[in-house]
């Protein structure tokens, strides 16, 4: 009931919060309870502050911030209660390399963590290709359909390193 | 509990069956544009229930069978298969005493959907059941589409209420 | 017609004066997240005459003024001047005669925004006319604002009509 | 009036078929007049069909092919009429290496041609600044304030290559 959805918000709150310092290293972020007329279903308001900078609405964070606080907020839930995957299309996109590095190393640690998080991600980033398990491509060598083959992780090294 | 296998069969562009094993750690799946990763993602959402055509790209249900091209017929059906490890048995009811736990959803031409848990014909709420209890599903937080990330961030404060519920 | 420089100045993360001269070809502007590259391209879109502060990010107008920072107190305004090439002479009325146009805006907390063209005080409007004329302005297919590229094709059909109306 | 909409729309269409072509290496692209209640308001339709692949509802693009898509209505737009600049926020983001090199193309021709079109993109991606005929960074030395200085085009391949 509410006691359990109280107890649990309160959880998320501390987690986001640390993982966002851990993304931004530094700064500080927290959720916020609003009530509405269904004392089960509140509003979660999200305040944040990257390092340095003032205290505003999470609206005119740029779009990696927000991608980044996004995934602070996801790695809590996971945190909290694991799931069976994780899948990520292209979160990455918006994220500079020093960021797409601190998000690597957050899928990490929540790998080996005791929640034994699997993750998919989908990635056109060279980090996030080199610090994969798991490689795997997809090709379309007869146009229009789809094929899938694991990629050997040497050997994709040195073709990234090649293409350089 | 672990997703440890993804197959597709005619779903969008993976005419032919095509099967994905997920392990330990991270996967990461790199291509070209179009080549057909975000379609895997969306296999997954479908097979978990998706009901809504748009939230896959297309106008309606049948879209997301295989559409042929200029070399290749198009396809009557599409699958999608989705295997659960259930070793540590902590799989929800009825299923808590099987090894594994494979959920799969089918779309004939004409016919639409059928589901199927361990190969026993079921409705589409008891698969979306199964993975409501697993704190996961074709909403959930823990499957982000293209384009989707930063909308945690920018949704309304009621929409992130289902974040609060999931980890509950 | 040209656009040659672009000046901010309290406008959003850009406290102190800024001078972005925009000579030909390809300009490219890097930096990490967050450094302030997409506000530059908003206060393009500002001066251009954009009223609505949620498409720059904001709930209200004066949220594009500088707010402030730990070490540093906020700013009491905001301006943003766009310097066009006029050598060619074929500005239209009534500026055709000038070699350079130079168009501001200014915000200032609790009174509003003001505009300017070559120094004379004008109505909004007049800007937004100016643009229209050279078939640019803050909601223009020559601005594309961060995860926007895709709403082109996926608008619906008469979205898309302002493209014909810039192009005729 | 209409007529000259007509037109306008017929060289639209020619110029998109054009540019769709060049940048997906093939395939065909095309632009549907679509009468509404008002003659000189109708709806524009896009139909597109990658190289290899059945003609599908746009929508079904995937997101760089939506992004391509849209840049080669954005060129065709252009070259029918230049405007005073023309500004691309993180277009790049969606594209694959091959793509992202098309797309610079499609910007250095339009910046050479009678259009003499002058372009101001934002990128994270290194095959974009290294296209750049200038190049500028912006950065924040003291937190939470942006301040944009010229960057070397040498110094900066040198510091893209160091890192690889
Ligand atoms: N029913 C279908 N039959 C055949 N092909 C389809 C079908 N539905 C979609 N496609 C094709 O799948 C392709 C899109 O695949 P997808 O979105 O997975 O690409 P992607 O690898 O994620 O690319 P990107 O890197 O650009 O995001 C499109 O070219 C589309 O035409
Ligand atoms: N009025 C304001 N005063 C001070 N800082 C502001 C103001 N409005 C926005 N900002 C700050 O500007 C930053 C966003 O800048 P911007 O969106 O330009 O970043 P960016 O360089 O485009 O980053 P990204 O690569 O992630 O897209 C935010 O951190 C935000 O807090
Ligand atoms: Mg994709
Ligand atoms: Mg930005």
């Amino acid at each position: 009931g509410r006691a359990r959805l109280r107890a649990t918000f309160k959880g998320m709150k501390v987690l986001f919060g640390e993982y966002f310092q851990r993304l931004f290293s530094g700064g500080e972020a927290n959720l916020v309870w609003i009530e509405t007329e269904d004392p089960i279903a509140p509003g979660i308001d999200i305040r944040a502050r990257p390092p340095g900078k003032a205290m505003q609405s999470v609206y005119l964070l740029s779009g990696g911030e927000k991608a980044l606080t996004a995934l602070a907020l996801i790695g809590a839930v996971l945190r909290l209660r694991p799931t069976p995957i994780c899948l990520l299309d292209e979160v990455d996109a918006a994220l500079d390399d020093a960021n797409v590095a601190r998000f690597c190393a957050l899928l990490a640690e929540l790998g080996t963590s005791a929640q034994e998080m699997r993750f998919v991600i989908i990635s056109h980033h060279r980090l996030s290709m080199a610090k994969a398990d798991h490689l795997f491509g997809v090709g379309m060598p007869e146009r229009g359909v789809s094929r899938l083959y694991a990629v050997d992780m040497l050997e994709a090294a040195e073709h990234i390193h090649q293409s350089n | 509990m672990h997703i440890t296998a993804i197959t597709l069969s005619g779903f969008k562009s993976f005419a032919e069956s095509t099967h994905l094993s997920v392990d330990r750690g991270l996967t990461v799946v790199i291509g070209p544009n179009g080549c057909g990763k975000s379609n895997i993602i969306e296999a997954v959402r479908w097979v978990m229930g998706e009901n809504s055509a748009k939230r896959l790209r297309g106008a309606e249900m049948e879209d997301v069978i295989f559409a042929g091209t200029r070399q290749r017929r198009r396809r009557q059906s599409a699958e999608v298969r989705l295997t659960l490890d259930n070793q540590a048995r902590r799989a929800p009811a009825p299923f808590q005493d099987v090894p594994e736990i494979v959920v799969s959803r089918r779309i004939e031409r004409g016919q639409g959907s059928t589901y199927q848990i361990n190969n026993q014909e079921v409705r589409a709420c008891d698969v979306q059941m199964l993975f409501a209890d697993l704190s996961i599903g074709s909403r959930s937080a823990s499957i982000i589409s293209q384009g989707e990330i930063a909308e945690l961030v920018e949704n309304k404060p009621d929409a992130r209420r289902l974040l609060l519920e999931e980890a509950a």
